[in-house]
């Protein structure tokens, strides 16, 4: 597939993600716009690949099938989205 | 006289779940004050 394709399907799947998890997580309204934040600084390239695709397929089918993890899936696409974010942080200098 | 039913809290029936809960909402009140 190619980089666009895979970007419209992965930004679709992610729709859906957030879409289902604001159904369950609704005493916490700060966790989806948080979620969608972590999404906005990641890495175009990343977002435009197999292996986003891979993950969040994997978290949706999962949330959807036991939603009483709701916050474990978040938890895990935050952290895959915080490892490919754009903004490096600067490493300190001795 | 009958106990009253509690209701079901899914989400914090599972440990796993709340454990993962509580690392988000730490994570987003840490991003928070950090702005």
């Amino acid at each position: 597939k190619d980089p666009a394709s895979l970007k419209a399907e992965n930004q679709r799947l992610f729709t859906e993600f957030l879409e289902f998890c604001s159904q369950h997580t609704q005493e916490h309204s700060e966790v989806i716009p948080f979620l969608d934040s972590r999404h906005q600084k990641t890495s175009p390239d990343f977002l435009a690949s197999a292996e986003f695709r891979n993950v969040l397929g994997r978290c949706l089918t999962r949330v959807q099938a036991k939603r009483s993890k709701v916050y474990v899936y978040i938890n895990e696409l935050c952290t895959v989205l915080k490892a490919h974010s754009q903004k490096k942080k600067l490493a300190l200098s001795s | 006289g009958p106990v009253p039913m509690e209701e079901d809290d899914e989400d914090d029936d599972d440990p796993e779940n709340r454990i993962a809960k509580k690392m988000l909402l730490e994570e987003i009140k840490a991003n928070l004050s950090s702005d």
